[in-house]
């Protein structure tokens, strides 16, 4: 099925979160990167908040992806 | 707590800090004050000292800018990114920039000035972030009052600078300065025990210091919040907690004083005394509180003893307190926490959970108390 437009911003929303603080690596100039990067980004980020790890975009991902947070990356360099 | 690879830090305890434009958000002086003692946290349990510097290039600049602000690392507008900072080096190493997008305050009613810089020099000073959601180090911003530092802050830190040399420390230290907190409990801790737990629209919350679970029915892990994060106005610790599911509202006690939740949204006229349900000013803290959807009472457990409390009538039963040992054959302990599903109730006392019928009136399980947080 097509994503309706919300789950599409969520998308967005995510791939961004993910590129900026778990360096997803980004995709070509825009086109989503490999699933499975983004898969393995999300679960990074659902243990680092001790979220359960599904690799999903569920709400509990999203609602902390869309807290006020610090600049800063979590993870490495 | 995490440093940044390489476990980056100052090579020289002394380093300077330069303030060089400010936010109109706030007083020249207060920005000054708010970052001085964001300083402070840190150097109160390092042997870190820091220098203000008024012109030229210090170790860790300081400044405010909104969206491009010269390192290629944009904010984002109202919300989002506060702020951000970078790990000790030469250039732009130690650099801290706030967005100046946000609304930037002394108190709670926006974002807490002292608060951010206190996490950002963490950064400033080597420390990355954290993954335990006490931690000030933790990247997401929460509204605290009391200590900043946490015991895990404070073991990451002294990591890279080592503690106070004796040499260094103040003849007459403030007891209240350096009180680090305590960090998150651990969910699958077997001797885990709980201070209260409740249901909430078909959810079960169950608080333990400073931290509330919440678990759904569909989800397998709970999520571990700062009470504070979603009730700023509620105290860090919770003794007790019911669900009157006919009026749609949670009652959460501590000490002589109960806060009512819609939902999650707190009801206005409370906090009350809790003396206004008919308890005696003898009674300082209930211990737990139970719901029992079959009869309409609410069961306050205090040590040795309990209170019917009839909600239909708002008054409690006239035979109140009862011998919970005498009500509740084989409950001889004290009970921390209790909720009820579908006819049994569940005492939480220490590290036991004890599942009991109550019709029958007898222990049918004994559990851990943290298996209901599937561990």
């Amino acid at each position: 099925l097509p994503l309706s437009p919300r789950d599409r911003d969520d998308r967005l929303l995510a791939e961004k979160y993910l590129r900026r603080f778990y360096g997803l690596p980004a995709g070509l100039q825009g086109r989503q990167g490999s699933p499975v990067a983004f898969r393995t980004q999300v679960e990074k980020m659902q243990r680092f908040f001790k979220l359960e790890v599904t690799g999903n975009l569920d709400c509990n991902t999203l609602e902390v992806m869309k807290m006020p947070r610090c600049g800063v990356p979590d993870v490495g360099e | 707590y995490n440093h940044f690879p390489r476990h980056l830090k100052w090579q020289n305890n002394n380093v300077t800090f330069r303030i060089v434009n400010y936010t109109p958000d706030l007083k020249k002086s207060d920005v000054d004050r708010a970052i001085r003692n964001a300083l402070n946290i840190w150097s109160d349990v390092t042997p870190l000292v820091f220098k203000k510097l008024h012109q030229g290039n210090a170790d860790i600049m300081i400044s405010f800018g909104s969206q491009e602000h010269g390192d290629y690392n944009p904010f984002d507008g109202p919300d989002g990114l506060l702020a951000h900072a970078y790990p000790p080096g030469q250039g732009m190493g130690g650099d801290t920039h706030f967005d100046e997008d946000e609304h930037w305050t002394k108190d709670s009613s926006a974002y807490n000035l002292f608060i951010v810089a206190a996490h950002e020099l963490g950064h400033a000073l080597g420390m990355s972030h954290s993954a335990d959601a006490g931690a000030l180090m933790y990247p997401v911003y929460s509204y605290s009052t009391g200590y900043l530092l946490s015991e895990d802050d404070i073991e990451g830190i002294q990591a890279l600078y080592g503690g106070i040399h004796r040499s260094q420390r103040s003849p007459n230290p403030n007891p209240r300065k350096v009180k680090p907190k305590p960090d998150a409990p651990n969910k699958c801790n077997p001797m885990l025990s709980f201070d209260a737990a409740t249901e909430l629209r078909g959810e079960t919350i169950i608080f333990k210091d400073r931290f509330y679970w919440r678990l759904h029915p569909q989800m397998v892990e709970p999520e571990q919040t700062l009470i504070k994060s979603t009730w700023p106005s509620l105290p860090n610790k919770v003794d007790a907690a019911y669900e009157n599911p006919e009026k749609d509202l949670v009652i959460i006690f501590s000490g002589i004083r109960m806060w009512a939740l819609n939902g999650y949204s707190l009801v206005d006229g409370y906090p009350k005394y809790i003396h206004k349900l008919g308890l005696p000013k003898t009674v300082r803290k209930v211990d737990a509180a139970v719901h029992i959807g079959d009869t309409g009472k609410t069961l306050l457990f205090t040590e040795e003893e309990y209170w019917s409390y009839d909600e239909a009538t708002g008054k409690m039963d006239s035979d109140s307190p009862r011998s919970i040992e005498q009500d509740f054959p084989g409950m001889d302990d004290e009970v921390d926490a209790a909720v009820f599903h579908y006819g049994h109730l569940y005492f939480f006392h220490e590290h036991v959970q004890y599942e009991y019928s109550y019709t029958s009136r007898k222990v049918m399980r004994i559990l851990r108390t943290n298996s209901i947080l599937n561990c």
